[in-house]
């Protein structure tokens, strides 16, 4: 899902 | 989160404030290189774009942290370019970033997760910042040393990123999560602090200064 495509880190 | 991608933040957010002290506190932003100070705020700005386009409520920490980072590098610009511009060493600070700013740029639209604004601006992002340090090495290159406190600024620097690697090899083992353009530009980046690397750990932890060449 495009949720944990996102770029999570700094 | 872990406890790697946690110190590696905490080393960046060091690094930051130890080179902002530096300024501050000596009144001088000799040794420093303005170039890649500025590399680094495009970066930041680039990279959280997301908080400029719609409003979030600073609740999590990490909207924080962001706003601190693009604050910071962008009060360090401004002491380097305008208050303490008198003591910017820009002779020395003279690698060409349009060398750097054009083919991340241009690599951000050819290798890239998804053709979108902003993925190719995270991605120009993470491209750049593999390469932003290069004016300050070649600033010491050129003057032949740097002060300590540039140098623990420059091991924070590096450390965070190399903090980071530990970060991903911890998230692929555990979370089976990969982004790899953020793995590779980290690796290079990594792999440029090497030479300080070695000459911080052999000579600055024994008290001695860094001179180059060594």
């Amino acid at each position: 899902s495009p949720a944990d495509e996102k770029h999570d880190e700094l | 989160m872990n406890i790697f991608r946690l110190f590696g933040d905490l080393s960046h957010l060091a690094a930051i404030a130890i080179l902002l002290l530096k300024i501050w506190k000596t009144r001088s932003c000799a040794g420093v290189s303005g170039k890649t100070q500025l590399l680094f705020a495009v970066c930041f700005i680039t990279r959280y774009i997301d908080l400029f386009l719609h409003f979030v409520s600073l609740y999590n920490t990490e909207k924080v942290m962001k706003l601190i980072y693009i604050s910071a590098s962008v009060f360090t610009c401004y002491l380097i370019f305008f208050k303490f511009k008198a003591t910017y060493d820009g002779n020395h600070d003279s690698m060409r970033a349009e060398f750097l700013i054009v083919p991340a740029a241009g690599l951000a639209c050819l290798i890239n997760t998804k053709f979108d604004a902003i993925e190719i601006l995270w991605t120009f992002s993470i491209y750049l910042e593999a390469v932003a340090i290069l004016p300050q090495l070649f600033l010491i290159s050129k003057t032949g040393e740097a002060e300590t406190i540039t140098s623990h600024y420059l091991f924070a620097q590096g450390s965070y990123r190399a903090l980071y690697i530990l970060n991903w090899i911890y998230r692929y083992h555990y979370e089976s999560h990969v982004d790899t353009i953020a793995i590779v530009a980290g690796v290079v980046q990594t792999i440029l602090y090497c030479d300080f690397f070695y000459l911080y750990i052999t000579k600055v932890v024994k008290g001695q200064k860094i001179v180059l060449p060594a």
